[in-house]
């Protein structure tokens, strides 16, 4: 099956 | 004091259609060079960046920078209000808790404005790496909308296979299966029916329709719409606004458990 990843964990906050 | 004006007010109706079903909120951060808007949808999965340069604009002035949250379903409601024809001019004081939109009509017979109260939104901005995309696919935004359209009712996410062949498109549920598969475009009358393609190395990923389906939304900003992809990062769906901007979205991809 498939996991739907967040953006937030590809990008990093400024 | 800030003012911007746009001679019709069918632009900005258009970017509120391109954002509105993603975001609820959305502050817009305006500078001398112009207004930025850069969100998370509610779940955090995709990412809205608008940028509008200033000379885009029919008159623009930003004697200081402002970051102005507002209610996007408000803002909806007075757009509304403006005719397509009608200029649409943005003005807020300094520091002030209030935007004003203004609507006059070509003939400068109707003008009509309305105040909107601004938001304090937390706003977490997130920083966005320059990345060369293993492909790049530009293709007519409406033929692209209907793509994700028609493959969402097969299954809730999309698989999206670029090679130098050509890019292809599949769903698979308990219906069955679809594949569409466009080809880069040899030679065509008009540049915006051209599908193109950019390869460096081939890329297979997963995602939700329902994003890539809230993201055509903006199709009417554009002809053409440009997907950059490299493996295990998110998706860039963008779409220019003529001698305005653009709008990106970023859509993390689905992964196997």
């Amino acid at each position: 099956s498939e996991k739907q990843t967040t953006i937030g964990s590809y990008f990093s906050k400024v | 004091m800030f003012e911007a004006r746009l001679i019709s007010a069918t632009i900005l109706k258009k970017i509120l259609d391109a954002i509105k079903d993603l975001l609820n909120e959305g502050t817009f951060d305006c500078s001398d060079s112009g207004i930025q808007l850069q969100a998370m949808d509610n779940s955090h999965v995709s990412l809205v960046s608008l940028t509008l340069r200033s000379d885009g604009f029919d008159k623009f002035r930003c004697d200081r920078n402002i970051s102005m949250g507002m209610n996007l379903g408000s803002m909806a409601k007075i757009l509304k209000c403006a005719n397509n024809d009608d200029t649409v001019t943005i003005k807020a004081q300094d520091n002030a808790d209030t935007v004003t939109f203004m609507f006059e009509s070509p003939n400068h017979e109707k003008v009509s404005d309305y105040e909107m109260k601004l938001m304090n939104l937390d706003q977490e901005h997130l920083g966005i790496p320059e990345t060369d995309y293993s492909c790049v696919v530009r293709m007519p935004s409406m033929e692209f909308a209907r793509i994700c359209r028609d493959l969402a009712q097969f299954s809730e996410s999309m698989l999206i296979c670029c090679t130098k062949e050509g890019v292809k498109f599949s769903a698979s549920g308990d219906v069955g299966s679809a594949n569409v598969k466009l080809a880069q475009t040899s030679s065509v009358d008009k540049e915006e029916e051209a599908v193109s393609i950019e390869m460096q190395e081939p890329v297979t990923l997963t995602f939700a329709c329902r994003y890539l389906n809230a993201f055509t939304k903006a199709s009417p900003l554009s002809g053409q719409v440009q997907l950059s992809m490299s493996a295990d990062v998110p998706l860039v769906v963008e779409y220019r606004i003529q001698d305005l901007g653009h709008i990106r979205y970023y859509l993390a991809p689905k992964i196997e458990d």
